[in-house]
C-alpha cells in the first residue's frame, strides 16, 4: 500500500468490478445456470494486460467438416 | 448420443494445470487431448510433457503464443516422441529444446484430424465421443471474469486468442453445454473448468476443433 504500483492495481481492480456488473446484467434472470463474473485472481490485471500474459492462441482457418467425407468412407 | 457424457468419468483426463505467465495454452490442449487418447487406447494415464512442446514445437511461439494446429502438425511430421513431465517438467518459460534418446520412453501421435464444425456442433459431439477429448480454440478476453455457471454472452466466434480441451457435454438441464478443461489451475472457474452453450458456436469453440490419434 502507498506503492506507485499499489495506486494502479486498486484502479485496475475498481474498474474490473464495473466490468463485472455489465457482465452479469445479460444473465437470464430465470436460470440458475448462467454464467457469473467477479473477483478472480485475474481482476487487478487490465484486460490488456490479462490477453498478453495468458491468452497465447494463435487463430487458424481450418475446413469445414463435411458428412460427405463420413460417406465416402463408407461406400464397401 | 447419450444427453450425457464426460470422459472424466472414464479416468482418462489429467488434472488441471496452470500455465502461469506463460502463454502455452496451445500446448497445454494439444498434450492434454493426447494424454487421453493414450489412455483411452487401454494405456496408462500419463502425464506428458507440456514443455517439451513448448520449447521444441518451432511452428510456435513457446510461451508467446502458437497454434494447436500447428503443434499438431509439427508432431505428425517429426514423429517427436512425448516424454513425461517429470522427465521434462514445465517451467513457465520458453527454453531450449531437450532431445532424449530413441529409447526413452514417449508417446508420439499417428495422425491427427482437424476441422471448423461451427454449425454442426451436433457432429461435434459425436467426434468427442469417437476420437476423445477435442482441442479447441475460444476467445476468452471475458474469461477474465468467468466465476461458474454456463457461458452464454460476451464472446465472439472467429477471434480465437486461446485453446482449451473439451472433455464433454451435458445436455440434461435448461441449457446444454460444452465441459471444458481450463489451463489456468483449479481456483479458477468451476475447479478449472469452464462450460459453455451448445449449439451457437459460442466463443467460437466450434471454429477450430482438433484431436490427434496415436
Amino acid at each position: 500500500p502507498g506503492s506507485a504500483e499499489f495506486s494502479i492495481r486498486f484502479k485496475t481492480f475498481k474498474k474490473s468490478i464495473g466490468r463485472h456488473v455489465y457482465l452479469n446484467s445479460f444473465s437470464r434472470s430465470s436460470s440458475n445456470n448462467s454464467a457469473k463474473y467477479g473477483v478472480t485472481e485475474f481482476s487487478d490485471l487490465s484486460p490488456d494486460e490479462f490477453r498478453e500474459r495468458y491468452l497465447g492462441g494463435r487463430h487458424v482457418q481450418l475446413p469445414k467438416y463435411t458428412k460427405l467425407k463420413e460417406d465416402t468412407l463408407n461406400i464397401p | 448420443l447419450a444427453p450425457k457424457f464426460d470422459w472424466r468419468e472414464k479416468n482418462v483426463v489429467t488434472p488441471v494445470q496452470s500455465q502461469q505467465s506463460c502463454g502455452g495454452c496451445w500446448a497445454f490442449s494439444v498434450v492434454g487431448g493426447i494424454e487421453s487418447v493414450y489412455a483411452i487406447q487401454g494405456n496408462a494415464l500419463e502425464e506428458l510433457s507440456v514443455q517439451q512442446v513448448i520449447d521444441c514445437s518451432y511452428k510456435n511461439q513457446g510461451c508467446n503464443g502458437g497454434s494447436t494446429v500447428g503443434a499438431l502438425s509439427w508432431l505428425n511430421q517429426t514423429q517427436e516422441k512425448i516424454v513425461k513431465t517429470s522427465e521434462y517438467p514445465f517451467k513457465a518459460l520458453t527454453g531450449v529444446c531437450h532431445f532424449f534418446p530413441k529409447s526413452a520412453f514417449g508417446v508420439s501421435i499417428k495422425g491427427y484430424e482437424a476441422y471448423d464444425f461451427s454449425g454442426q456442433e451436433e457432429k461435434m459431439m459425436e467426434k468427442l465421443v469417437q476420437w476423445g477429448p477435442l482441442v479447441v480454440t475460444v476467445d476468452a478476453v471475458s474469461w477474465q471474469d468467468y466465476l461458474g455457471g454456463v457461458i452464454q454472452h460476451h464472446c465472439s466466434s472467429q477471434e480465437a486468442n486461446h485453446a482449451v480441451l473439451i472433455t464433454g457435454f451435458d445436455r440434461t438441464g435448461e441449457v446444454p453445454y460444452w465441459i471444458v478443461r481450463n489451463s489456468w489451475g483449479t481456483s479458477w472457474g468451476n475447479e478449472g473448468y469452464v462450460y459453455i452453450e451448445i449449439g451457437g458456436n459460442i466463443c467460437g469453440i466450434a471454429d477450430s476443433v482438433s484431436a490427434a490419434f496415436v
